[in-house]
C-alpha cells in the first residue's frame, strides 16, 4: 500500500 | 499505532513544550543549547518535507505541524527575542554542530531507502536527530548549576527514544516484514547517547540532590 513505502512515524 | 509509539509521541510533545514554557514564560534560555534547538529545527525541517504531499492520518500532521512549529519557535526566542537572547550562553554553547550536519548528510546520501531527494533528506533527519543532542549534553557538563526545565526537557527527550524502541520491538514481532535498520540502528545510537544523563539524573533524583554532570 502507499502509506507502506511512505514513513508512518514521525 | 501502539501504546509504545503513542507514549513516545506524547513524551516528546512534553519535552518540547517543557522547553517552549520555560522560555516563554520566565524569559529565560539559561543552560538551553541553540546549537541542539538548530538541530533539531533541521531534522524536522529535513523529515517532514512530505508534510502536504502525503497525508498518513490527521494526528501524523498536527504532530508534524507541532514540531515543526515548537523548534522552530524556540530557536526564534533564543535568536530573535529582546529579552531571551541575553540570558543565551553563547561562551559555553562551542558544540561545532556544522561538523555534525555534513557527516549525517554523506551518511545519508549513502545509506537511504531509495536514492531520492526526499527518502536522502529522511535519512538525513534520522541520523541527525541521534546526534543532535550532543552539543546540549556538552553544555550540560558546563553548567554549574542545571534548572530542573532544562534537565527534564533532556530528560524527556531520551525517554520518548527509548519508548520508541519498545514500538520497533513490538511492530516488527506484530507487523509482517517491518524491518527499518536505518531508524532502529540511529535510535539506539541516539539512545546510547542519553545513557550517563539518564544515570546522573536517575541518581540526582533519588538521592534528591542537584544534577551535575561530571565534565
Amino acid at each position: 500500500s502507499a502509506s507502506q513505502d511512505h514513513h508512518d512515524e514521525l | 499505532m501502539n501504546l509504545f509509539r503513542l507514549a513516545g509521541d506524547m513524551t516528546h510533545l512534553v519535552s518540547v513544550v517543557v522547553l517552549l514554557l520555560k522560555i516563554h514564560t520566565i524569559k529565560s534560555c539559561a543552560g538551553v543549547s541553540l546549537k541542539t534547538q538548530e538541530l533539531y529545527a533541521l531534522v524536522f525541517a529535513a523529515r517532514y518535507l512530505d508534510l502536504f504531499v502525503h497525508f498518513v492520518s490527521l494526528y501524523n500532521t498536527v504532530m508534524k505541524l507541532v514540531f515543526l512549529a515548537s523548534s522552530f519557535t524556540i530557536v526564534w526566542y533564543m535568536r530573535r527575542h529582546k529579552i531571551v537572547r541575553r540570558t543565551y550562553d553563547k561562551e559555553h554553547d562551542t558544540f561545532r554542530h556544522h561538523f555534525i550536519v555534513l557527516p549525517c548528510l554523506v551518511l545519508g546520501l549513502l545509506l537511504n531507502e531509495k536514492f531520492t531527494f526526499r527518502e536522502v533528506m529522511w535519512a538525513f533527519s534520522i541520523y541527525l536527530e541521534a546526534v543532535a543532542i550532543l552539543p546540549q549534553l556538552v553544555l550540560l557538563q558546563r553548567t554549574r548549576n542545571i534548572d530542573n526545565l532544562t534537565a527534564q526537557y533532556v530528560f524527556f527527550l531520551g525517554a520518548y527514544r527509548v519508548l520508541y524502541i519498545f514500538n520497533w520491538i513490538y511492530r516488527y514481532f506484530t507487523e509482517p516484514h517491518f524491518v527499518h535498520w536505518i531508524s532502529w540502528i540511529a535510535g539506539i545510537v541516539q539512545t546510547l547517547l542519553y545513557g550517563d544523563f539518564f544515570y546522573y539524573y536517575i541518581l540526582s533524583w533519588k538521592n534528591n540532590v542537584k544534577l551535575e554532570l561530571p565534565a
